[in-house]
């Protein structure tokens, strides 16, 4: 079961609300998305404590001003195209240096 | 997590690395490989999750590797407030993309990696495409404490990090630096290459046909395991591993 990942080209010449369209768009992740979200909120239950949440529906409402370019306008374009929430999405970018201790 | 940089008996450098983590099959159904490409041509590839915008795994073809293990430091209340009061302070997987995407050399590389201000401490596992270029750089949140290079003339041709500083002893129950030393030294620099990489990041341990659950090379949490080598591009490949 050990198989190679599937691969994908983000195109960097384009916005970057679009970079991550061909990968959103493959029919085997467009698949997985439902079970994603809930992954996904399980996975954000769980790792982040509670207190955190608030700071994160402030930096959602203003991405562009806390996190630098092409990652502000990437998470809203995988938001965007896999109806998952920014707020989580942005959860999820954070989770490694949250947890990284 | 358990990276290595090692130096075959020819001087290519090679880079494995295993990301362990919770949420194992969570991510193993979200892990893709990305190439990040201009004008039609690849700046730097890397191996991250679906949703997933920084890197934790990359290479810039023909300069560079990185790889990025946890440092069991602190908590994450410090990492919080390091976020909040220290604009400066970048994200771990934000520095990494931006390294790949802006250093064009080993050692500019190692110089962002190891001095820019960063929201957690890590380690960063740095291979070159040249002789001798591999390092372990021990990061807390201003700068680095300690970069360990390899020095195959000397006898060190591989430097491999789990998630403990390397001057320290692991803690006992999870010293999973000394299977992986060990089965580096079994292999022998004459006999590193991407295969044999990929064994000694498949190694668990077993006694005849139980294999044991004591933290090892790959452990229960090894999401993907992924093999670079910056001399040769097109080596680089990751596999989700299902221990």
């Amino acid at each position: 079961r050990d198989v190679p990942v599937k691969r994908y080209v983000v195109n960097l010449d384009a916005a970057p609300e679009e970079h991550f369209l061909p990968m959103c768009q493959d029919p085997d992740i467009l698949e997985l998305i439902p079970m994603l979200k809930k992954d996904a909120k399980d996975m954000i239950t769980s790792l982040v404590p509670e207190e955190v949440l608030p700071l994160v529906d402030i930096l959602t409402a203003d991405l562009d001003q806390y996190l630098p370019q092409p990652f502000a306008g990437e998470m809203r374009g995988i938001a965007n195209c896999t109806g998952i929430d920014l707020g989580e999405i942005v959860i999820l970018n954070l989770a490694y240096d949250l947890t990284a201790f | 997590c358990t990276s290595i940089v090692a130096q075959d008996a020819k001087g290519t450098i090679w880079h494995g690395r295993n990301l362990d983590y919770g949420f194992g099959d969570f991510l193993r159904n979200i892990t893709v490989m990305l190439d990040f490409q201009t004008k039609g041509q690849t700046l730097y590839t890397s191996t991250s999750y679906l949703g997933y915008v920084g890197a934790l795994t990359g290479q810039r073809p023909n300069k560079f590797t990185i790889t990025v293990d946890e440092r069991d430091q602190g908590a994450w209340w410090m990492n919080a407030l390091e976020a909040l009061l220290n604009k400066k302070a970048s994200l771990v997987s934000f520095l990494v993309r931006e390294t790949l995407a802006e250093a064009d050399t080993y050692d500019v590389a190692i110089q962002r990696l190891a001095y820019t201000p960063l929201i957690a401490p890590v380690y960063f596992i740095v291979g070159g495409a040249n002789v001798a270029e591999g390092a372990v750089i021990t990061r807390d949140r201003e700068s680095a404490l300690d970069i360990w290079t390899m020095n195959p003339a000397q006898g060190r041709w591989f430097v491999l990090e789990t998630n403990y500083d390397h001057w320290e002893e692991p803690p006992a129950d999870d010293n999973r630096r000394m299977p992986t030393m060990k089965a580096m030294n079994t292999t022998g620099q004459a006999g590193i290459n991407a295969s044999s990489m990929f064994q000694v990041s498949s190694t668990r341990p077993q006694f005849g046909h139980v294999v044991l659950s004591v933290p090892h090379v790959l452990n229960k949490g090894t999401t993907y395991t992924a093999i670079m080598s910056a001399a040769q591009p097109q080596v680089y490949n990751t596999w989700v591993r299902w221990p």
